[in-house]
């Protein structure tokens, strides 16, 4: 059985992928088989499903400014309709032999290449929508950046307003991302290190108000102060790029670099 | 979302289609 990596797509694949395995193991035991029955109208469905399916992907990817998603997603979609077309020869082969036994192979190999390039499809646009994560958490280390170069409290007025709402956002979609993994350790992951970034960031905040304070005061240990800052705002970078590296994975990839 | 939904039908009738396939090898077994 397939390992889906988020929740939604395990939801989508695994009755059907339950289904396949099931399938082939029928179709072992009743070597000899009994007629297969009409299956015309399931088989249209299938296609009628199919044809949907392959004009919202065709809107999708007309719709996305995702370069990789554009060149992914129409191979899964080629893919998808390649099984669908399995399916229509399995029926119209066993509507004249209702014993043909590469009829049924088709039937098999149309229902495994359905759910295969339905994943293919899915995992595409999953890892598009993890992409928009990325460009959020990307954002965050730009502005993190800056936090050296912040000299007065107008400036740091400015940051703030410029960080907030991106931490905020990142917060948001990172936590329901967390949600959303199957892999426990990966979840976990993303947990600590969102929790990290939330102790982390008024810590920082606080420390360039201190570095502020004291080059406006002419005064000693901002090089002191200007060390905790770029030490805090290092520590953030540290999560947010750990966040970056997190969302990247998938199942699959553990696997195999196991 | 619209994606999401549109898989949800090709797998709720590939289920279906695998369901009237597999009934008759079902009897036999």
């Amino acid at each position: 059985m397939p390992v889906f990596h988020t929740k939604t797509i395990e939801s989508i694949l695994e009755p059907v992928a339950q289904q396949v395995s099931k399938l082939v193991i029928l179709h072992e035991e009743a070597e000899d088989g009994i007629p297969m029955p009409d299956l015309e109208q399931p088989v249209r469905s299938v296609s009628n499903a199919v044809f949907n399916l392959v004009k919202v992907g065709r809107d999708t990817i007309n719709s996305s400014d995702d370069p990789i998603l554009r060149q992914d997603m129409p191979g899964a979609l080629v893919k998808v309709e390649r099984s669908s077309k399995l399916l229509e020869e399995a029926s119209a082969r066993l509507k004249d032999d209702p014993y043909s036994a590469p009829a049924r192979k088709l039937l098999i190999d149309g229902s495994g290449g359905i759910l295969k390039a339905t994943s293919d499809l899915l995992l595409c646009f999953d890892q598009s929508e993890v992409r928009k994560i990325i460009r959020e958490c990307h954002r965050v280390l730009d502005y993190l950046a800056v936090a050296e170069v912040i000299e007065t409290l107008d400036e740091l007025v400015q940051f703030l307003r410029d960080l907030s709402p991106c931490l905020s956002r990142v917060s948001r979609e990172v936590s329901a991302r967390e949600k959303e993994l199957t892999h426990q350790v990966h979840s976990e992951i993303l947990v600590r290190c969102l929790e990290q970034v939330k102790t982390l960031a008024p810590i920082l905040i606080c420390s360039m108000k201190i570095y502020i304070h004291i080059v406006s005061q002419g005064g000693k240990g901002a090089e002191e102060a200007a060390e905790n800052r770029n030490y805090l705002a290092k520590r953030m970078t540290d999560e947010i790029n750990e966040i970056i590296r997190v969302l990247q994975l998938t199942s699959y990839d553990e696997e195999q670099s196991e | 979302e619209m994606i999401l939904e549109a898989a949800k039908s090709i797998t709720a009738a590939t289920s279906a289609l695998i369901k009237a396939a597999s009934a008759a090898q079902r009897e036999l077994i």
